[in-house]
């Protein structure tokens, strides 16, 4: 079906400025500071985002949870003892994402190697 | 995912993606639409990285992933990283990771640190190329020169091939979806041709940021899986990124 109209089209014109149903809106801009400290860099980015972000995560706990039903206790009480491991400042950066976030360390660690998972 | 750095006649380069994820995580019957796509697109944010007050490098990303999939160092280099699916997965890098084996970098750290620490596109393209990495990728990289462009296709300890620019060829234009470039598309997931179809009828003479997001908007390189689309270009200091959406009826992929 992807060759054959209407789920393929000629090249489309006249786009941008981005507006119509294919466009969803703008994305927002946030500062982050370098100069700050690693576990405080994105507190206000975070605290502006917590809805969502514990929404998205729910849903991937109630994935995993229907294929592996011990996986989300394994990630929120074995993970978090490998922050350590982490060079910095990203380990630092994690424990401030998910202590603004109000989230497992180990649910944002997750979140953070889902690329290295899903790439198979 | 489709990335895409091109440079007009007069040696300009845009960089530019559509970001799609989300297969095979839920499908929402109601909406038609999968599930962590809508989850994705309220989390994706416009970052301005600054040291000593200035802007080190931007990048579009999602709120609570510290890695970055695409950026621009202003000046310098352009980025975006697309994914490569392989038996010998990141999944396997993790496993090594948790397991002691530490020699191997996350992915969105190493893009992430080329934004931050590299100085020019030789030294990005040495670090992208060189470093083990724990899952395969596909990265896209823009310099501030003419003919600065290339496509890296890395499996997790090497550099499988590097495809560069080169408009002495009449290739004007790098394109990279989420195969192997000198390989044919799965045959279900061909979004490489119709987007260089369109590149050729754009032409190089009229690559722009209008022509490249009608590129970008395009069935089914838009599809149900894209969650954002940006541009950037180092020669005209612009970064804009768009969300999307791919009303029914739309490719899931």
């Amino acid at each position: 079906a992807q060759d054959v109209p209407p789920y393929t089209e000629d090249c489309r014109s006249g786009t941008y400025p981005p507006s119509g149903p294919t466009f969803k809106g703008k994305v927002q801009w946030y500062t982050v500071n370098l100069d700050q400290p690693p576990y405080e860099r994105w507190q206000k980015l975070i605290s502006d985002k917590k809805a969502p972000l514990n929404e998205l995560i729910q849903h991937i706990k109630n994935l995993a949870k229907a294929i592996f039903p011990n996986l989300i206790d394994i990630v929120d009480n074995k993970l978090p003892f490998l922050i350590g491991k982490l060079p910095s400042p990203f380990g630092e950066e994690m424990k401030g994402v998910a202590d603004a976030a109000g989230l497992p360390l180990g649910e944002i660690m997750l979140f953070n190697i889902f690329y290295e998972v899903f790439s198979v | 995912c489709t990335s895409v750095v091109a440079q007009d006649t007069s040696g300009k380069l845009f960089h530019a993606r559509n970001l799609d994820f989300g297969l095979f995580l839920g499908w929402d019957v109601k909406n038609n639409s999968w599930i962590v796509s809508e989850l994705l697109k309220p989390l994706v944010v416009n970052v301005n990285f600054q040291r000593n007050n200035k802007t080190a490098f931007m990048s579009t990303s999602f709120a609570g992933y510290i890695g970055m999939l695409t950026g621009m160092k202003p000046g310098v280099l352009t980025l975006t990283m697309n994914e490569r699916f392989s038996l010998d997965g990141g999944y396997i890098g993790i496993l090594e990771w948790i397991l002691g084996k530490r020699h191997g970098v996350w992915m969105g750290f190493l893009t992430r640190s080329v934004l931050e620490n590299a100085t020019s596109y030789d030294e990005a393209k040495d670090l992208l190329s060189k470093t083990e990495m724990l899952a395969p990728a596909y990265f896209i990289l823009g310099g501030n020169k003419p003919g600065q462009a290339c496509v890296i296709t890395r499996s997790r300890t090497s550099s499988i091939n590097f495809w560069e620019l080169d408009t002495q060829k009449g290739e004007w234009y790098v394109l990279e979806t989420n195969y192997d470039h000198w390989k044919p598309p799965l045959v279900i997931d061909n979004r490489r041709d119709p987007a260089m179809k369109c590149m050729k009828t754009k032409g190089q003479k009229s690559i722009s940021f209008t022509t490249i997001y009608d590129v970008l908007s395009t069935k089914p390189v838009l599809n149900k899986l894209t969650t954002y689309t940006a541009m950037m270009s180092i020669s005209e200091n612009k970064f804009e990124a768009y969300l999307r959406d791919c009303p029914h009826p739309c490719m899931p992929w």
